[in-house]
């Protein structure tokens, strides 16, 4: 049975760092 | 996965998550502390709160365009996704632009996104 890390669950939005 | 989705399968019911801390969960069980918790434990990741400023067809049949607003610095994110695709809600849970679609196809229990609501997303941890 596979078992997937938490972290893939959740989408990664990465605003652009402006600092 | 014989769903008919082409999401992936860790979002099937019954999906074996494993959490920062090395506990597992069904993918349906899942509340926010526990992403909350992970992100803790993690190096690199951190959550960000992700505010649903639009929500629009997309050319694409059965996609979305939704727009979010992310972090405390409100930076405009726009994702194009399958209208099923679930995100975590803040305090409510799974949630997504069709929710009847998402339980038919995942059968997972999924409430209704609307605007307003306030995703989980993730971003990197300042490394400076």
């Amino acid at each position: 049975v596979p078992v997937f890390p938490w972290h893939s669950l959740v989408p990664f939005l990465a605003p652009t760092q402006s600092d | 996965a014989p769903s008919g989705s082409s999401l992936p399968a860790y979002f099937i019911k019954g999906s074996i998550i494993q959490l920062a801390d090395g506990e597992l969960k069904h993918v349906e069980d899942l509340k926010t502390e526990d992403f909350i918790q992970s992100a803790e434990i993690s190096s690199e990741l951190k959550i960000d709160s992700s505010t649903v400023e639009r929500i629009d067809d997309s050319h694409t049949p059965n996609f979305a365009i939704v727009q979010f607003s992310v972090g405390e610095h409100r930076a405009q994110v726009s994702v194009e996704v399958q209208v099923e695709y679930p995100f975590f809600v803040f305090g409510q849970g799974w949630s997504s632009c069709c929710p009847d679609r998402t339980t038919q196809l995942l059968e997972l229990p999924c409430t209704k996104l609307s605007v307003g609501d306030v995703c989980i997303s993730l971003t990197l941890k300042n490394l400076r």
